[in-house]
């Protein structure tokens, strides 16, 4: 379940640095 | 094929450091590796002037990661006039600190029988990035997070020609540790990590495009004083 939590972090980083 | 790609980049790297009209006919070229945790500086003196040189030995002065001489300068026989002999001087990291500008620099005093001479030299950065460099993911987001903004120093990288994939296999080789890609939009985000011998920290975001020769690297640091250092060595391990 946290692996899963971190995967999504890592995607919610990636999309907030391309769209601000 | 990789042994000798590790020779022919490690002979492209060498650098005359001492020419031998500033030393009296001593010249020294040298370069600095890292291999396996032991960082090494690896030079090549050659005897110039016409008498024999005796009794050489070296001492660094106080530089921003306290690199000094984990040994003695083994230079055991004398160098007569036109010989050259290499010497590996191993390094250690526990030395005596002062920031020095550029960041990297490095003075050096060696000495041998006929005088004391003095040069600057700069190291890649990439020497003191340790093997265990790769940060657990869920500590990289709460750094990443809790770093301000204004550290953040952004940069591009020009003409570079690897894909994504490739790019982070070469940077793995110098200690900096992909810790997730992500794609988005078509732009391929790697996040990374890296740790130098004093324990500082250093988070990049490195953006790739397919078809964009120019790569956008993002470096988030406690001490944003490395970031222009780390920046330069990304450029180096990736265009060579």
């Amino acid at each position: 379940e946290l692996e899963d939590g971190l995967d999504e972090a890592f995607s919610r980083l990636a999309e907030s640095r391309t769209n601000p | 094929s990789g042994w000798i790609n590790k020779q022919l980049s490690d002979v492209i790297s060498v650098q005359v450091w001492l020419p031998a009209m500033k030393a009296k006919g001593l010249e020294i070229s040298g370069t600095f590796v890292r291999r396996a945790g032991v960082i090494q500086m690896e030079m090549n003196l050659t005897n110039k002037a016409m008498s024999v040189m005796t009794d050489f030995a070296i001492q660094f002065n106080r530089n921003s990661f306290g690199l000094a001489s984990a040994g003695p300068l083994q230079i055991l026989t004398p160098l007569s006039p036109n010989q050259s002999i290499e010497a590996a001087l191993p390094l250690s990291t526990v030395g005596p600190v002062m920031k020095m500008e550029p960041l990297n620099n490095l003075q050096v005093a060696v000495k041998n029988n006929i005088d004391v001479f003095y040069f600057s030299c700069q190291y890649p950065i990439s020497m003191l990035f340790v093997e265990d460099g790769k940060m657990e993911r869920q500590v990289f987001l709460a750094t990443w997070k809790d770093i301000p903004n204004d550290n953040e120093s952004q940069f591009q990288i020009k003409d570079c020609h690897l894909n994504s994939d490739a790019a982070s296999n070469k940077l793995q080789s110098s200690n900096i540790f992909t810790i997730a890609k992500r794609t988005v939009e078509g732009q391929d985000m790697l996040y990374q990590s890296m740790k130098l011998t004093n324990g500082i920290w250093v988070l990049a975001e490195l953006r790739v495009q397919a078809g964009n020769p120019n790569y956008t690297i993002s470096l988030k640091c406690r001490a944003p004083e490395v970031s222009q250092c780390v920046f330069q060595n990304y450029e180096s391990v990736l265009k060579n």
